[in-house]
């Protein structure tokens, strides 16, 4: 995830997903925007806070099993560049889904709702909680 | 070969391949429409 | 020369546009192992991995998620991974042709063998062969000592053709003594833990072979990784080990030993090693140099990166290295002072353990050592030495004039090729056997995500005929499947 190019290409895949949901016919867009926002919010927790270990053997004698993705970034640090970034996503996501929906109620608690779910377990106090 | 080796489609079987490429027309097709009705 | 060689060493960039591509490719390739994942638990495509028909409570030997990679992108592209030989690992080599109808879950071997330019393995001085002095002595040496002596040291003691060979080790060396492993990475990985233990602290380089981080792990003292040969960062660790002490306890480290390679060999690069001499004297530091891909390949005498910066050998505490890649062999050695010698001979772990070396693994080693040393009369391995200095060097420069991104030193034997996509893993690995050359691509999690390579073993066995083959096989592949990423017009860097 520190690699370069990476934090770029997450950026790309949300927008590619964006697109893809925009180019519905059907699906306007504040729909779209609050989808775009909730896929993102629940993959995101799926990935980070559900899975855990790696997807390849690791030399660790199996060590990484016992952690979430999230967990393992940078070996445990925390308010790293790249926790920070992956913390940021979902709320600036937010605010520009509650800005193509304008401010409708329905809307905002829905983004609202998985918002908080992308974003609670990612900070340092919920580290190894189960 | 190009969009292959760049897509990372090269290593897929041929069905995978398929299914990919036609996904991606689709979505890109969608989208042209849906902008033509848009505009 | 340290303001010489550091400018020879060279890392480009990754472009970016490269870098997301490649992201993108490893998601897209996820995304559909997820998809057969589904598809084979449903049970639409039926499951070709190993199954263990262990009873429900039984704890399985793999996770299924850390088999996810293997499943889904190692197996689409292994026909390029591991090909069976069907010759010596010498200049040329005879790959053995597989087949498979299954997208390679189960191969057949076709009968036919590629004759090949040996791109791939270790062979810097080019001894692996199966003829010539070395490998009569080795013949002769199973005569009369047998295969093995089926036992430890500990156990049976030290053939005195074992002593020979680390009395003219330590002569090779210039140190005062030396013992012998029968394998390289044992020599790291069951040594270690006789060198440090709890309260003493390692600081390893990021890029540190496995067996060394597995000695590490194995020896019980804290482990603290600097950046790939950072000095600053190296000092700043040093620094601060210094100063705050154990964790928790902030009683001060027993000792601290700093762990480095001389070549890297998925980088191609060297240790600074004048720098990293300076720091370990000026914060009373012990030093362990691995010189498994330098010792016989690089410096002017070929004895490693001791020679090539020219510093006094006894300015390293343990010297360690390995007979594989230069001395066609196999095993490894690690040589310094007496003292410590003697404490690593009565504490290895590898002494009652692992067998005693074999005979003619043993005599491979001392007759190329004669002959790197010119004890045979003739200047060979002189001009060995020289050989693969200059094929190096030549080698690397048409590279970097073709506009790829070669990483690492000038002149370090083991030449990375950035390919960064992983189809191109397999499409290069293909394309180049068809043009008659073996080669060595290597990807996640190897080296980085977004950094996969085709890494060039650069031997002394090589003709410049062979090195041209080479070099116009690569171009071709180069434009076919697009790897010149280098934004630096060629000649770009070369003094």
């Amino acid at each position: 995830l520190n690699s370069r190019g990476v934090w770029l290409t997450y950026i790309i895949l949300v927008f590619v997903l964006h697109f893809i949901l925009l180019s519905i016919p059907t699906i306007t867009t504040p729909v779209a925007w609050t989808l775009t926002t909730t896929i993102h919010n629940v993959c995101s927790f799926y990935l980070f806070h559900l899975i855990k270990g790696a997807p390849w053997e690791t030399s660790d004698q199996g060590l990484a099993r016992r952690f979430t993705f999230w967990e393992q970034i940078d070996n445990g640090v925390q308010w790293t560049g790249t926790r920070k970034f992956l913390q940021i996503v979902p709320i600036v996501l937010f605010f520009i889904a509650s800005f193509y929906t304008k401010y409708d109620k329905t809307h905002f608690m829905i983004n609202m709702v998985t918002m908080l779910l992308a974003v609670i377990p990612k900070f340092p106090i919920f580290f190894g909680v189960r | 070969l190009q969009y292959l080796l760049n897509t990372a489609l090269y290593m897929l079987e041929p069905w995978e391949r398929l299914l990919f490429s036609t996904l991606l027309i689709g979505i890109l097709s969608t989208a042209i429409y849906s902008a033509f009705v848009f505009l | 020369g340290l303001a010489h060689s550091d400018s020879l060493e060279d890392f480009e960039e990754t472009p970016t546009w490269a870098a997301v591509i490649t992201v993108l490719g490893y998601a897209l390739l996820t995304a559909l192992g997820w998809l057969r994942d589904f598809l084979r638990n449903i049970g639409l495509e039926d499951k070709k991995t190993a199954q263990e028909p262990n009873p429900k409570d039984f704890v399985p030997l793999y996770q299924s998620y850390e088999c996810f990679y293997t499943r889904n992108l190692y197996t689409r592209i292994r026909d390029v991974f591991n090909q069976p030989i069907a010759s010596v690992a010498g200049a040329t080599v005879q790959v053995m042709e597989r087949l498979s109808t299954d997208f390679n879950w189960t191969f057949k071997f076709s009968g036919k063998k590629l004759p090949s330019i040996n791109l791939g393995s270790y062979n810097y001085l080019g001894f692996a062969e199966n003829y010539g002095p070395c490998s009569d002595q080795a013949t002769k040496s199973i005569e009369k000592y047998g295969i093995s002596s089926c036992s430890t040291r500990h156990e049976l003691g030290t053939q005195h053709y074992m002593k020979d060979l680390e009395s003219l080790m330590s002569e090779y060396l210039n140190v005062e003594d030396c013992i012998t492993f029968g394998m390289g990475f044992a020599t790291n990985a069951l040594n270690i833990p006789a060198l440090a233990g709890k309260g003493d602290l390692i600081l390893s380089d990021k890029l540190n072979h496995t067996s060394l981080i597995l000695g590490a792990r194995l020896s019980g003292a804290a482990v603290y990784t600097f950046n790939h040969n950072d000095i600053q960062d190296l000092e700043k660790r040093l620094r601060n080990a210094i100063i705050h002490g154990q964790p928790r306890t902030c009683r001060p480290w027993k000792k601290i030993l700093i762990i480095v390679e001389g070549v890297y060999s998925m980088e191609g690069s060297l240790c600074s090693l004048p720098k990293i001499i300076e720091l370990k004297k000026k914060y009373k530091a012990y030093l362990y140099v691995d010189e498994a891909h330098s010792i016989g390949a690089i410096g002017s005498r070929g004895r490693g990166v001791v020679d090539y910066w020219n510093v006094d050998p006894n300015d390293i505490d343990i010297h360690m290295g390995t007979f594989t890649k230069s001395f066609g062999s196999a095993g490894g050695y690690i040589a310094g002072k007496k003292s410590i010698i003697d404490h690593i001979r009565i504490y290895t772990h590898s002494g009652c353990y692992s067998t005693s070396m074999s005979a003619p693994i043993v005599f491979q080693i001392i007759s190329a050592l004669s002959i790197i040393m010119g004890r045979d009369g003739t200047n060979d391995g002189q001009k060995r030495i020289q050989q693969l200095a200059c094929n190096v060097r030549y080698f690397r420069r048409q590279l970097v004039d073709m506009g790829f991104i070669v990483y690492g030193n000038d002149n370090s034997p083991v030449v990375p090729v950035m390919i960064f996509m992983p189809a191109k893993i397999a499409a290069v690995n293909r394309e180049m056997l068809k043009r008659g050359c073996a080669v060595v691509t290597v990807g996640f999690p190897a080296t980085l995500l977004t950094e996969s390579r085709v890494r060039f073993c650069i031997s002394a066995g090589h003709t410049k005929e062979m090195l041209d083959h080479a070099l116009k096989a690569m171009d071709e592949v180069g434009d076919l499947v697009a790897l010149r990423y280098s934004k630096r017009n060629s000649p770009r860097r070369w003094h």
